[in-house]
């Protein structure tokens, strides 16, 4: 179980990336380079979200919430219609 | 929509909102389940320019294209990798992969909000008329982020990430999740970037009524809508071979049940299985039911399925009768064969009769649309209601709208039953839920944005919330249906909305992201729980006191800590905070307070308010003492504080909750 892949949504502290990446989606994409190498972006978000989402195990998602800069690591929630 | 207009008081008072220009500037983004754009609700004959604000596109795809959007429907998105990354891919023999509606829902909820005006509109003649949108000359962008298999919170957060690129005014979300602190609800976390950019996010309270703690959307910089009935309905008679008739309400429309009495049959007792009185697939015996109307209890299944269902076994009726868990609430339904669905009451009366009679008969009478239904508005048995379970002391749901038996624009897709076999194609459709309320609210906040173009978010809602009303003309309270009783404001936040009122409130309660961000501080949110939804880096300042109760709301939720019985020791005194802005002219309001509970006493400081000036701000603060000695035996209770100067009424609903 623990190694099936869910999708979560990754907040990350902008205003905290380092200098020495030059856009934002570089950082994003290092970040999530540091826990997984097969893991894609989903979905870059830039104005309700700074983030991105992707598809990680639950390990992948523990370590990346504790790096430097993840405010958060929220898995995918299912919403219906009312 | 068609009646709701009226309902609403817009025909009357056509001329008091400013439709022809300023409303055509406003872009209502509805994130959904896409857009039907050969609707007549989206024809733009009449329209200006798409406003020079708009950033949005025309996305194609599976039967779409750029060519589908016009001066109404200027935009059109949709949002499926999150979908698909978890559910693999979309087969486009099922869905378009598209902005297109396949399933009708968004198409019902984009032209309810801002449809244009369609002259004899119906479904199959019921609920015929003029059919418009609230704001029938706003713009429509649909953002489609539901798909069969569900609404995914990473395609949702994009649609918001683009809306808000797009530069829509308005949002207006009919769905809804799980119950999730502020910061781990996405439909949450997107609101707030939107507030931000003074977009309206107005969303459903959910159809999980009449339980309690039932609400979803409760965000404060939300709008949170329930729904309630119109004065239309829908009759078709249930008449018994005892000679016994029943009120029931039915959307069928074809070849009609003979004159005569039927054979009739409970579908309970025509099944091997436990649920059989469910009317579930497969679980009719063809032999027990074939050229019988069958009686089935309502629960589990959809209800037009059930009709199907008897359908398939060979009968040529149904009768459906509510349980408990609905109650005497009645939702009209297009149904596949002669089918009207009865009140709990009457389905038992029907019951006793079915397992009574050796050889019960009936029939079924369709009476067409009524009009003029008294009481309505009553709030709907399915309306999901407070407390608040994420924020106690924050009322919600903020206002109710129409959501019962709506008739709006529909996508050809799919059939008005939503059913698979279904093969009758609609232009309109009639269906229920907070889905339908939101956008009502949605539409008439972008009336009142094309009026005051300079009000925020909060500004808008505190004019919907103040103006609201909670009594019928004859001065009774507004009733719950789930009950019969008067509803409370956890069932009905503020009230019904009344827009003309709501277009000059004359004060407001107004928000800024800095209180919604105190308001965070005072949830004791972390830093990054906070900068999750802040997007920057905003710290709570460890020498200010935040409180909850001071959130610059319309609403008042106190919770009394301990007191109930008189036996607690915690705090039987709260205080709350308000500011109120003046947008209207200048005036001295006093305030009138009204209570249904003995045991808290009120007092409001000061009493009486004077403005001089447009935008002048003006603060009280409520004391609200808990009598712990004759603290009430109920956990709950209400009342109401009103500011008036003569001329407006600015009301404010209060529910109180002892732990």
């Amino acid at each position: 179980v623990g190694d099936k892949k869910k999708t979560y949504i990754v907040h990350m502290a902008k205003y905290q990336m380092p200098e020495s990446f030059e856009h934002h989606l570089h950082w994003y994409d290092s970040s999530l380079r540091s826990v997984s190498d097969s893991a894609e972006m989903i979905y870059a978000y830039n104005n309700v979200v700074h983030g991105f989402s992707t598809r990680l195990t639950t390990e992948e998602a523990q370590r990346l919430e504790a790096q430097p800069g993840i405010l958060a690591v929220v898995p995918e929630m299912r919403y219906e219609l009312h | 929509t068609t009646r709701s207009p009226q309902f609403l008081g817009l025909d009357k008072n056509a001329n008091l909102y400013p439709e022809s220009n300023s409303v055509s500037e406003v872009i209502i983004g509805v994130l959904d389940t896409g857009v039907w754009p050969e609707s007549k609700s989206f024809d733009d004959t009449g329209l200006g320019p798409v406003p020079s604000s708009w950033k949005g596109e025309c996305e194609s795809g599976t039967n779409f294209s750029a060519s589908n959007c016009n001066r109404k429907l200027i935009g059109a998105r949709f949002f499926s990798k999150g979908y698909e990354a978890t559910l693999g891919p979309i087969d486009e023999s099922k869905e378009s992969r598209s902005p297109r509606d396949d399933d009708g829902h968004g198409t019902h909820t984009a032209s309810t909000a801002a449809g244009s005006v369609v002259e004899n509109a119906s479904l199959f003649g019921y609920a015929s008329g003029t059919a418009r949108g609230m704001a029938a000359r706003a713009r429509v962008a649909a953002y489609k982020v539901c798909w069969a298999g569900g609404c995914f919170s990473s395609d949702i957060v994009a649609a918001m990430d683009k809306a808000v690129e797009d530069n829509v005014n308005v949002m207006s979300m009919s769905l809804g999740g799980g119950v999730s602190d502020y910061y781990k609800d996405s439909v949450a976390t997107g609101a707030f970037a939107a507030m931000e950019k003074g977009i309206l996010v107005s969303c459903s309270a959910g159809n999980a009524g009449p339980s309690p703690f039932s609400l979803s959307n409760t965000s404060p910089w939300i709008t949170t809508v329930g729904a309630g009935t119109l004065d239309r309905d829908f009759p078709a008679y249930v008449s018994l071979g005892d000679a016994k008739n029943f009120s029931g309400v039915s959307l069928y429309r074809g070849k009609s049940l003979p004159g005569t009495l039927l054979p009739f049959i409970y579908a309970a007792n025509a099944s091997n299985s436990g649920n059989g009185n469910l009317c579930m697939t497969g679980t009719l015996i063809p032999e027990k039911v074939a050229g019988k109307v069958v009686f089935c209890d309502r629960g589990v299944n959809p209800r037009v399925q059930k009709g199907a269902v008897v359908k398939a076994a060979g009968g040529i009726g149904m009768v459906l009768a509510n349980t408990a868990a609905n109650g005497e609430e009645l939702v009209a339904d297009s149904h596949l064969l002669p089918a009207t669905a009865v009140g709990q009451k009457s389905g038992d009366i029907i019951r006793k009769y079915l397992v009574s009679d050796p050889k019960p008969t009936v029939t079924i009478l369709f009476e067409g649309t009524k009009l003029g239904i008294e009481p309505s508005p009553v709030v709907a048995a399915f309306s999901s209601r407070g407390p608040n379970s994420i924020t106690p002391q924050l009322l919600k749901p903020d206002i109710i709208a129409p959501g019962v038996n709506i008739l709006a624009g529909w996508s050809k897709s799919v059939g008005p039953s939503g059913l698979a076999i279904d093969d009758r194609r609609v232009d309109f459709n009639i269906i229920s839920g907070t889905s339908m309320s939101c956008p009502h609210v949605s539409g008439l906040a972008a009336l009142i944005k094309g009026a005051h173009p300079d009000w925020s978010p909060a500004a808008i809602r505190s004019a919907l919330m103040t103006t609201a009303y909670t009594a019928y003309k004859n001065g009774q309270k507004i009733q719950d249906i789930a009950t019969g009783k008067p509803s409370t404001p956890f069932d009905h936040g503020a009230g019904h909305v009344d827009p003309v009122s709501a277009l000059n409130p004359g004060l407001v309660y107004d928000l800024t992201v800095d209180d919604y961000l105190n308001f965070l501080c005072a949830l004791n949110y972390t830093p990054s729980q906070i900068n999750s939804l802040a997007r920057k880096d905003f710290t709570c300042d460890s020498k200010k006191k935040y409180s909850v109760n001071d959130l610059n709301y319309p609403s008042f939720a106190v919770v009394f800590d301990g007191v109930l019985g008189g036996g607690g020791s915690g705090s039987s005194v709260v205080k709350h905070t308000r500011t109120l802005t003046n947008v209207g002219s200048p005036g001295t309001y006093k305030v009138s307070i009204s209570s249904e509970t003995k045991s808290v006493k009120i007092s409001v400081e000061p009493e009486s308010l004077s403005f001089t000036g447009a935008n002048e701000k003006k603060s009280y603060t409520v004391t609200f003492t808990s009598n712990g000695s004759a603290a009430p035996s109920s956990a709950e209770g209400f009342g109401r504080i009103e500011w008036s100067d003569g001329k407006h009424v600015v009301g404010s609903p209060i529910a109180f909750s002892w732990t």
